[in-house]
C-alpha cells in the first residue's frame, strides 16, 4: 500500500504482515512460501521473485544472528526494491526474466522475537540444549561444512555453540532442504551485519577457494558499486583471512555444494553502534547494499555455470 | 526481560599479533561473560566487546596494564537500548495513527 515505513526497526508480526502484503501487491511477480517451523513454531517465509518455470535460482537470506536488525531490515527493503523495479530497471528486469530469486528476510524468527522480548543481545535460536541450563545453538556454526572443527564452541552456554549435530537446527536444516531439494541454486548471499566485509569461503579452512580470483573481482567490484553512494569502505576476503578461521558457516556449506558464487555480506557500521545502529541509517545502509548486491547477482546472470 | 545497566562496548586497538593473541586469549575467559561484537584477528580492524558492568574494572585493569589501546563505543548499552526501544514504540504509534 505505500505506508510501510523502511526506515524503521518493527516486530515480527509487522515483518511477516508485510512480507505477505509484497506478496499481494505484486502477486504476478512474487509469491510467499513457507520452507519450514521454527523451533517455537514460528513460519519461516521465502519471498520467490519468478516470472517463469525451470529458472536457475539465486538465495539471499538475512538475519542469522537476530540481534542484527539492520539485517532484516535492509532485506524486506530489497525485497520490495526487486518488486517494484521489475519492469522498469533493465538490470532487475533481465534478471528475473532468467532467474528465480529467494529471499529469506527472517532466518532466525525465534531469536528475533526474543530479541525484542526478553535480550536485545540474543544471537543464537532459541532451542533447548539437553543436559544444559542454557539455550540455543549458533545458527551460522550449524551447517556441514568442517563442522565441529575450529571457530565454534562446543560450549552450549556460549555465544557461538555449534549445536549437538549439523544441521540440528530446524531453521538451518529448512534452508538446506530447500537448497539440496532445488538443486539449481547459482548463487547464495548471506547478509549479516556488523563489519563491512564481503566475505567468500572459506571459513573452516584457511585455504582459498578454487574459484578465488573470480570471486575476489566480484566481491571487489560489488564493494566499489556500494561504495559510490556513501564512501561506506568494504573489505573483501576469505572468512579465515578476514576474520578469523570459524567451522559449520553456511557459504562454505553451500560452496562445497557447488554453489560457485557463495558470499556473505557484513553490513555497515559507522564505528559508534555496532548491532544498535540507528534507524536513520536503515535506508542508506540498504540503498548502498542493493548496488553491491546487484553486481553480484548481474554476474551470476552473465556468467552462467 | 535483560538489561545492560552500565555496560559498555569497548573499541581496542591491538598494535601487533601479539596483542590479538593476547585478546583471543581473553575470549576463551567464560566467566568475564565478554560478547565479542568485531573479533579479534587483524591489528588493521578494532575489535569490540560488550563487557558487562561488574567485570568492567576487570577488564579495563588488564587492558591498560598491558597497554592496549582502547576507548568507549558505548557508554551505557542500556540507554542506548532505551532509545532504540522509545523509538520503535515512537514508529509503532505512528503506524497505528
Amino acid at each position: 500500500s505505500g505506508t510501510f515505513n523502511y526506515g524503521a526497526y518493527h516486530s515480527l508480526d509487522t515483518l511477516y504482515n508485510t512480507i505477505s502484503s509484497i506478496a499481494q501487491d505484486y502477486s504476478s511477480l512474487v509469491t510467499r512460501q513457507q520452507i519450514g517451523t521454527s523451533y517455537e513454531g514460528r513460519p519461516i517465509y521465502v519471498l520467490k521473485f519468478s516470472t517463469g518455470t525451470n529458472r536457475p535460482g539465486i538465495w539471499v537470506d538475512a538475519g542469522i544472528h537476530a540481534r542484527e536488525w539492520v539485517t532484516q531490515a535492509t532485506a524486506l527493503w530489497t525485497a520490495h526494491k526487486l518488486a517494484s523495479d521489475y519492469g522498469k530497471d533493465a538490470s532487475v528486469t533481465s534478471l528475473l526474466n532468467s532467474h528465480d530469486v529467494f529471499l529469506l528476510v527472517v532466518t532466525n524468527p525465534d531469536g528475533y522475537v526474543y530479541s525484542h522480548s526478553a535480550d536485545r543481545m540474543w544471537r543464537k535460536t532459541r532451542s533447548v540444549n539437553s543436559g544444559s541450563r542454557c539455550y540455543g545453538v549458533d545458527p551460522n556454526r550449524n551447517w556441514d561444512a568442517g563442522f565441529g572443527g575450529p571457530g565454534a564452541s562446543s560450549d552450549p552456554c556460549s555465544d557461538t555453540y555449534r549445536g549437538p549435530r549439523a544441521e540440528s537446527e530446524v531453521e538451518v536444516k529448512a534452508v538446506a532442504d530447500f537448497i539440496r531439494a532445488h538443486g539449481r541454486i547459482k548463487g547464495f548471499i548471506s547478509i549479516h551485519s556488523y563489519s563491512q566485509y564481503l566475505l567468500i569461503p572459506y571459513g573452516y579452512k584457511c585455504t582459498n577457494p578454487a574459484d578465488y580470483t573470480e570471486l575476489m573481482n566480484v566481491g571487489r567490484a560489488a564493494t566499489s558499486s556500494l561504495s559510490s553512494l556513501y564512501g561506506t569502505k568494504y573489505t573483501v576476503g576469505t572468512i579465515c583471512t578476514t576474520i578469523y578461521q570459524s567451522s559449520g558457516g553456511s557459504i562454505d556449506w553451500t560452496y562445497d555444494l557447488g554453489i560457485k558464487y557463495s558470499f556473505a555480506f557484513e553490513l555497515r557500521d559507522t564505528g559508534r553502534y555496532g548491532f544498535l545502529l540507528p534507524t536513520t541509517q536503515i535506508l542508506p545502509t540498504a540503498q548502498e547494499t542493493w548496488l553491491g548486491l546487484k553486481k553480484i547477482v548481474e554476474h551470476i546472470r552473465d556468467n552462467p555455470y | 526481560e535483560r538489561t545492560f545497566i552500565g555496560d559498555q562496548v569497548l573499541r581496542i586497538k591491538a598494535k601487533s599479533y601479539d596483542e590479538i593473541n593476547q585478546l583471543q586469549a581473553l575470549e576463551t575467559l567464560a566467566h568475564l561473560q565478554l560478547d565479542f561484537w568485531a573479533e579479534p584477528h587483524n591489528p588493521d580492524i578494532p575489535v569490540d566487546i560488550r563487557v558487562p558492568f561488574e567485570n568492567l574494572q576487570s577488564v579495563k585493569v588488564y587492558l591498560e596494564s598491558n597497554n592496549f589501546e582502547y576507548s568507549i563505543m558505548i557508554e551505557d548499552l542500556q540507554k542506548v537500548i532505551d532509545e532504540e526501544k522509545q523509538e520503535m514504540e515512537m514508529n509503532a504509534r505512528k503506524e497505528r495513527n
